[in-house]
């Protein structure tokens, strides 16, 4: 069988508000590291991919490996059930037809058993190719966020220039333009709060901001967020979570006329 | 404006 009980099940209540708008279904594919899952959305302009480690859980059990086919809506439904200081455990049998979670309150006067259908997905699994960034961006996640959604009343697209100076988002659109940028304040230092850049080449992007707000669903996940960037490839987005894993998305670029 | 490029070729398929 499959157990996997997580003790801070928020958790998984953000990992569901992190991915539900952007993929429709996904395998959640479980193995004795822990569970992931990699989906692209329907237009295969974005890619999804998480891991929950397996000591991230208390307990874990993983007998077979195994992939729960879910309807992202319909676990995302069945997720907005649970108490953010619920306990949430994941559970299924070796060739399953359903998945049960069940969400126990602190003091376990209450407990809540829901069993979801399972569905039989035939996803495609892509190998991403380790990538010499030319530049990677550690800043604040909310920050981040922030610069998504006040460029998006701008433009469609926001242009990622990163050279020495720092780094800088611009959208433009018929009512005119938006610059921000964002100086490194310290070297090498990634504590919270702080932009840091590492450098290998100055590098100029323009992504899709429908998709890079899609991303920034992901902000309560963590307080810091990771952007790789290099010429001609998918930017990577990474939120890494304390304890348990990280939440990576990857967006390709625009080609410019 | 720039067109969206699709993720699948930059990727490799499994």
């Amino acid at each position: 069988m499959f157990e996997a009980r997580l003790v801070q099940g928020s958790l998984m209540k953000k990992f569901m508000e992190a991915i539900k708008d952007l993929v429709k279904e996904a395998n959640w594919d479980c193995t004795g590291t822990g569970i992931s899952l990699q989906a692209m959305d329907t237009s295969h302009v974005s890619l999804v991919s998480l891991l929950l480690r397996s000591d991230g859980f208390d307990p874990y059990r993983c007998d077979r490996n195994i992939s729960l086919g879910i309807n992202m809506e319909s676990m995302a439904k069945i997720m907005k059930c649970a108490s953010n200081d619920d306990v949430i455990t994941i559970r299924s049998e070796d060739h399953p037809d359903n998945v049960t979670f069940v969400f126990e309150s602190p003091n376990q006067e209450k407990v809540c058993d829901y069993e979801m259908k399972l569905m039989d997905i035939d996803s495609e699994h892509l190998g991403i190719p380790d990538t010499e960034y030319d530049a990677i961006i550690s800043m604040p996640a909310s920050e981040f966020q922030r610069i998504c959604r006040d460029l998006s009343n701008i433009g469609d697209s926001v242009k990622i220039t990163c050279n020495k100076d720092g780094v800088q988002f611009s959208a433009q659109g018929d009512t005119g333009i938006g610059k921000i940028a964002l100086k490194q304040n310290a070297v090498i230092d990634k504590e919270d709060g702080q932009v840091s850049i590492e450098l290998n080449d100055p590098v100029s992007l323009t992504f899709a901001l429908r998709y890079l707000t899609f991303f920034t669903k992901a902000t309560p996940l963590a307080s810091t967020v990771t952007l790789s960037v290099s010429a001609k490839n998918p930017v990577a987005v990474e939120y890494r979570v304390d304890d348990i894993g990280y939440i990576r998305y990857y967006l390709a670029p625009k080609i410019e006329e | 404006l720039p067109e969206q490029d699709r993720l699948d070729q930059y990727f490799i398929k499994c």
